[in-house]
């Protein structure tokens, strides 16, 4: 474990309870895709197959068990939750994910460590968390100004991938046998799709406005 | 040391 791991983690946690409590505090979903949330919890179910067989330590098991909780719950809340589903944008969040889900699992296919159950769908979850932000960055950019919290979380997810790909260069550097290329290509994908959302966010935060991506 | 292949990040 290293900084930048610890650093990317606790973004990432800050990003799933930044969501939970704009949901929970306002019962509202409005701006928040349910597509990505529910392209999230297919990554966490499909990275955290381990679950139950390897132990790496408490810290790991804890994370796991949180993400998929989280991503679960938001989901759960964001179809099933009386209140909320209501503000739910159904008609703006119209993007075709199946999409995302095929190609990443076609490419996990191809594209593997070992061709196994647990490395392909392994695989499937990193190349599917590079892409499971586009329905979310589309749906601000058709609602037009972002809600802040909705921003926010956009924010702090975009920020914990870019912690980790420091993360990488460190293990890079410091662990003569450390090779995850699948990680580092997909996770500087993922951070590329980040980065214009990144520009606006901080030209409105200079310009002290609201957040408005082009449409 | 554990095999390399486990995948110790999140």
């Amino acid at each position: 474990m290293n900084i930048f791991r610890l650093a990317g983690d606790m973004t990432h946690l800050i990003s799933v309870l930044v969501l939970l409590l704009k949901i929970y505090a306002t019962k509202s979903c409005s701006g928040i895709s349910l597509k990505t949330q529910e392209l999230y919890a297919i990554v966490f179910v499909t990275r955290y197959l381990d679950l139950f067989t390897d132990f790496i330590s408490l810290y790991n098991t804890v994370m796991k068990l949180v993400f998929i909780g989280s991503s679960l719950a938001i989901v759960w809340c964001m179809r099933y939750h009386r209140v909320v589903r209501r503000s739910y944008d159904r008609e703006l969040d119209t993007f075709r994910y199946w999409i995302l889900l095929g190609v990443s699992f076609i490419l996990a296919l191809v594209l593997h460590e070992k061709f196994t159950l647990q490395e392909v769908f392994w695989a499937f979850s990193i190349y599917l968390e590079a892409v499971a932000i586009l329905p979310q960055l589309v749906l601000l950019q058709r609602s037009g100004n972002v809600d802040n919290l909705a921003g926010q979380y956009v924010f702090f997810l975009g920020a914990y991938r870019a912690f980790y790909i420091l993360n990488w260069i460190y293990r890079y550097l410091t662990e003569q046998r450390f090779t995850r290329w699948i990680s580092c290509v997909s996770g500087l994908v993922q951070t590329a799709l980040y980065a214009d959302f990144f520009y606006y966010y901080f030209i409105s935060w200079k310009n002290n406005a609201k957040l408005q991506l082009p449409a | 040391t554990r095999d390399q292949n486990v995948h110790d990040e999140l």
